[in-house]
């Protein structure tokens, strides 16, 4: 089983913690240290790291690929540009294996199943670049918005934060996931959905320090002023993202991606 | 006495909040209200915003100019532009009426006399923006430059940030503010300068909400785990702001701008 996860947002946005901390959150459950703890270079290129985890007794080789500081130029237009190339390289690869006549058993996949786009926490709005960018973005692969590092917003400024993102996203049109016309669901899926649709974007905290929160170890980020516990959903969205992810969308995302995204570039590269 | 403070960086740094985090520190001492809070529309004009303050028993009539969302487009090519326009303006106006044969007896100085940059708290490095921003802004007038938002970094991401941001603007000759080659110094002041180099730049937070803690009322910014005191310094360095520019460096900086930056613009204009 192979699932990929991409993550993409501007130089500073908490991404390379955010990567350790959703294996550190699955990996360390099983009393099964992550090999190495991935460091973050100042990213210039687009790196994955990948690590067996264990979910539901399944064993899934779960790969994150970090992006380069994105947007973080003087004129960033097309900045999105790498990352969509890369994404399109995965279909590539995947429809030469596909159409190739001494095909492997099982093809590789390396197509992006889930895109994490990271949201600085402004408290204002979407900025320019991200309206550009997921625009873009949402047409090739499946997009869950965050807010980075919500921490720095109070409970009040997160939820107005929030609210205001959901209105950038319907005025400018953006179909994040997950997008209701791709998913053939039943009454209890849809309200599941509707849900989770209103609560994205997650408001995430990373973090890969342990500390004693009562007689417990928790994965949190300790500041002066307290301590944020990264799997407290009272704290932050961190589960909720975790969850919906490598539990119970897992399965979806990987099917949209294969019957939606991947059959649009398929069904254009071969016209063409 | 008039001084003129003027804020610039990215919306959502937190600007309009310390514009009038600045104002109730000074003003609530005297039990006078600020007449109304300074409202953050999404400002995409230039505004200003003026109060008379008490310091060291003189009134002083202090003036901060809020800039509009700066470098938040998605191509930010000369985005200082309307800013250092704005500055030029104030010395074209100041200029026009000293060389005037009219002249009123004592000129209205609306010159910016310092010019706070805001740093996000990436926790990185400085951006391309704001490296490009900052080699312009030093041209023309006195910059201060600071974290924004810094409850949002740990102590130790704090101090790794500012070291460097000092190395980053070194590396671009970046002059900030207190510049030792503008001021004519005795051995005490140049060890209180360098002191304040060292500090520079200064991580603060900002906040007009007040809240109780121990038997105080304090200008605080109260999140879910704790309560940022605003003029607490070992929270944050609003204090050595706030103190370095209205109390102790107020009249060096009106100095500064008059003999060096008015001077500057003076001279080149007068030759052409
Ligand atoms: N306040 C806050 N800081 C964070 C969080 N996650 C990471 N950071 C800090 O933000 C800085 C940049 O994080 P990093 O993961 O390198 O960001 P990247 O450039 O997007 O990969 C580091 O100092 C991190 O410790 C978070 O959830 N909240
Ligand atoms: N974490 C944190 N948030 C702040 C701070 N100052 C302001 N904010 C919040 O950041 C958001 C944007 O602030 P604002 O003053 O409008 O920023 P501006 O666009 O730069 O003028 C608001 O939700 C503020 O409450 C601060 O020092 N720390």
């Amino acid at each position: 089983f192979e699932f990929n996860v991409m993550v993409v947002g501007g130089a500073g946005l908490g991404k390379s913690t955010m990567v350790n901390t959703i294996f550190k959150s699955k990996v360390s459950r099983r009393s099964c240290q992550p090999d190495e703890e991935y460091n973050t270079p100042k990213t210039v290129e687009i790196k994955s790291i990948s690590h067996v985890i264990e979910e539901k007794g399944i064993r899934l080789k779960l790969t994150i690929t970090d992006t380069p500081g994105f947007g973080d130029h003087v004129n960033n237009s097309n900045c999105w540009q790498p990352i969509i190339r890369y994404i399109n390289d995965q279909y590539e690869k995947y429809l030469n294996e596909e159409i190739s006549i001494r095909r492997r058993k099982r093809i590789p996949d390396t197509r992006v199943h889930c895109c994490i786009y990271f949201i600085a926490p402004s408290g204002h709005s979407l900025k320019a670049v991200d309206i550009e960018a997921l625009k873009k973005l949402v047409q090739v692969v499946n997009v869950i918005p965050v807010i980075a590092k919500s921490d720095s917003l109070t409970l009040e400024e997160r939820q107005a934060f929030k609210e205001r993102i959901q209105q950038d996203l319907a005025d400018n049109h953006i179909r994040v996931y997950p997008d209701m016309d791709n998913l053939d669901l039943d009454e209890e899926e849809i309200n599941n959905n509707v849900e989770l649709m209103n609560r994205i974007p997650f408001a995430v905290v990373g973090s890969t320090a342990s500390h004693l929160v009562g007689s417990k170890n928790v994965l949190a980020r300790k500041t002066r002023w307290g301590i944020v516990e990264v799997e407290n959903s009272s704290h932050c969205e961190f589960i909720h993202l975790r969850d919906m992810v490598i539990r119970t969308h897992l399965q979806d995302l990987k099917e949209v991606t294969a019957q939606v995204h991947y059959e649009l570039y398929r069904h254009e590269r071969l016209e063409t």
